[in-house]
């Protein structure tokens, strides 16, 4: 392709990302660098200040009304703290799932590949693209969460009970490495839809079409890196390796889960976040 | 196709929100 046309899928693709994602890496920026003008989020760092946190959560729920939402969080059951902070975190990933389905509805040609294998595509890529969303979202204190209106400290999720604590912190060491790249919100997009368009996921049927596509996005991601970072030649082949640490995070994530509706009598998990989850590796 | 039927509304509906 002409790197004109690579230009344009660049640009297309970072439109369909600030569209369909509502926390964007440059949003999430401004948040935790406090450019925010006053709206700076409020701080979840021990149960007091969770309890309080829930309630401001419930009261700016305006925006996501605005946004034609029509599911919010059900009302909170009376129950213990860990697992009332992860239905809060489960129902904001089924929620992802499905902002990340409409972006890749959004990469040129995905739609026309064979059904079966869009599911696929999305079962195994979606897990990895939020978790490398939520890098942005992160530093080494705390994660923002709920559309950045809140901030919890790493040191609160890592008191929470076992396994309960074990859940987010390989998310912060992979955050903390994955945001020394310093992407721009247009090389998230890119890099996004490149997870996606892995045509080495189990049980593809026909392969070449995505792999044709994930060549072409890849060439997108390898100009644009080129052009925005020419101070890091080797950004293209760095951005490449996090796929396989990538792909390692997920696993332990999915295990993780797994052992926890073992364990606990409790816990639902949510109907999408099973499906995906269900035969994942 | 069982297996991932929400995934599948996901993928085939996109304007009306799907009932989660």
């Amino acid at each position: 392709p002409e790197s004109a046309d690579l230009r344009a899928l660049s640009r297309q693709l970072c439109l369909s990302y600030h569209r369909h994602f509502p926390l964007t890496k440059s949003k999430a920026k401004a948040i935790l660098s406090g450019k925010t003008h006053g709206n700076s989020p409020f701080v979840i760092h021990d149960m007091k200040s969770l309890t309080a946190g829930q309630y401001f959560i419930n009261c700016r729920q305006l925006p996501v009304l605005e946004r034609q939402r029509s599911v919010l969080p059900p009302e909170e059951p009376a129950g213990e703290l860990e697992l009332s902070v992860f239905r809060r975190l489960q129902f904001r990933s089924a929620e992802a799932v499905q902002e990340v389905t409409e972006f890749a509805k959004s990469i040129p040609g995905f739609t026309e590949l064979d059904m079966n294998d869009q599911v696929i595509l999305l079962k195994y890529g979606v897990i990895e693209v939020m978790t490398t969303m939520l890098a942005p979202l992160m530093n080494k204190d705390g994660t923002l969460f709920a559309y950045g209106q809140i901030f919890m400290t790493r040191e609160f999720l890592k008191s929470l009970r076992k396994p309960f604590c074990e859940m987010m912190e390989p998310k912060f060491e992979f955050a903390v490495k994955f945001n020394v790249l310093e992407l721009d919100d247009s090389d998230m997009a890119l890099f996004f839809a490149v997870i996606i368009l892995s045509g080495d996921r189990p049980g593809l049927v026909n392969v070449k079409p995505i792999e044709d596509l994930q060549e072409t996005v890849l060439l997108a991601l390898e100009l644009q890196l080129k052009t925005i970072h020419p101070d890091c030649p080797q950004l293209f082949a760095k951005l490449l390796q996090k796929m396989t640490d990538l792909r390692q995070l997920v696993a332990d994530h999915v295990r993780l889960i797994h052992l926890l509706k073992k364990q606990e009598v409790q816990m639902c998990l949510h109907p999408l976040l099973q499906e995906i989850m269900r035969d994942l590796y | 196709k069982e297996k991932h039927k929400i995934l599948h509304r996901l993928l085939q509906n996109s304007t009306s929100p799907v009932d989660l």
